[in-house]
């Protein structure tokens, strides 16, 4: 997967952090301090579709060959998260009660092109 | 958006930096809340000592790595111990006692659990963590009794009843999972325990609140499985 940088114009992964604290939820949130809510931008042109990540063989440029020369014709596909994993939280519930859990999915490790 | 409808990569109108940063705010927000069942974020938690806080998760790691040392893979009645990564989310909670009406050598506890995790859970195991300040040598009895109450809510039923004999102070576990799988089905599921010490032992409760050898219940709970509905 590609993270993005000042300008994603490709499909790409853009880092977005929640700090628990600026949004007031630290005191029933005991752990972690924030929430990496990475989420995916980018173009997808059709010479891209199908690359989740960039995998360098002979067998995929050619691929994308064929693809960017019909592409005149084609549609965009899209950029989505291909890697996630789990958030764990430990917070207070509203009986004050200690409650850990590990929410699948909710960060996005890296993007591609569908 | 609805899967398929449309794709939020792709042409989205480019927003301002904080309008976007407020939207993503916002987002994050709903979707923690969505993932952990609650309605909206909880009220200013009433946090326990740190004291009865250190000992309850040493307590715990303790019990967990017993368990998992004689019985690798196995809950205690014997169902197997779901494998991580299974996909279910799991929770597990620690709830500290309440005390309620009591005598000279007896005291009620409650213990609350929230709906929302009640409602959409099943529970694979549930322990009661007990401390016995037993002055004196020598075996001496000690009940302890699982407190129902009646569907009117008026009074209460003993559905379960264990007598031990202490030896020494110290801890004793005790499975309660029966009785928090059939509360998790009330609408206000709170565990109620009464226990009652030997006359000259005085109250079965540390004398105040703080005291790291508070009563506490320990649950360990997964997601239900979502109910699959089978194209035909």
């Amino acid at each position: 997967g590609v993270d993005c940088g000042a300008e994603p114009r490709m499909c790409c992964r853009q880092e977005f952090f929640v700090d628990f604290k600026e949004i007031g939820w630290e005191d029933w949130i005991i752990q972690p301090e924030g929430y990496h809510m990475n989420y995916c931008a980018g173009l997808c042109p059709l010479h891209m579709a199908g690359v989740p990540g960039l995998a360098a063989s002979f067998h995929t440029a050619v691929l994308n060959r064929i693809k960017a020369a019909s592409a005149a014709a084609a549609v965009d596909s899209c950029c989505v998260p291909t890697q996630r994993r789990p958030l764990s939280l430990l917070y207070y519930d509203r009986d004050s009660n200690i409650v850990k859990t590990d929410i699948p999915d909710m960060i996005v490790d890296s993007c591609g092109c569908t | 958006a609805a899967k398929g409808s449309w794709c939020p990569a792709c042409g989205v109108a480019a927003l301002s930096p904080g309008t976007q940063r407020d939207a993503l705010l916002a987002l994050a927000k709903q979707s923690i809340l969505a993932k952990l069942r609650l309605p909206a974020r909880p009220n200013v938690p009433q946090p326990p000592s740190r004291g009865a806080l250190l000992t309850a998760l040493r307590r715990m790691r303790a019990q967990r790595s017993d368990t998992a040392a004689a019985f690798p893979g196995m809950l205690r009645d014997g169902r197997v111990l779901p494998r991580p990564g299974m996909g279910l989310q799991e929770y597990e909670i620690l709830s500290f006692a309440e005390s309620g009406s009591s005598t000279a050598h007896s005291v009620r506890l409650h213990f609350r659990f929230s709906q929302e995790v009640a409602g959409s859970t099943e529970i694979l195991q549930a322990t009661l963590y007990l401390f016995w300040a037993a002055p004196g040598h020598g075996a001496q009895p000690v009940t302890v009794r699982i407190l129902q109450p009646d569907p009117a809510g008026t009074n209460t039923t003993v559905t379960i009843e264990t007598r031990l004999e202490v030896q020494k102070s110290g801890w004793t576990t005790l499975d309660v999972g029966a009785a928090v799988r059939s509360l998790f089905r009330r609408e206000t599921p709170r565990l109620t325990v009464e226990l009652e010490v030997p006359e000259d032992w005085g109250s079965p409760l540390p004398s105040n609140h703080s005291d790291s050898h508070w009563p506490f219940v320990v649950v360990r709970a997964q997601a239900r499985k979502p109910h699959r509905v089978h194209r035909r």
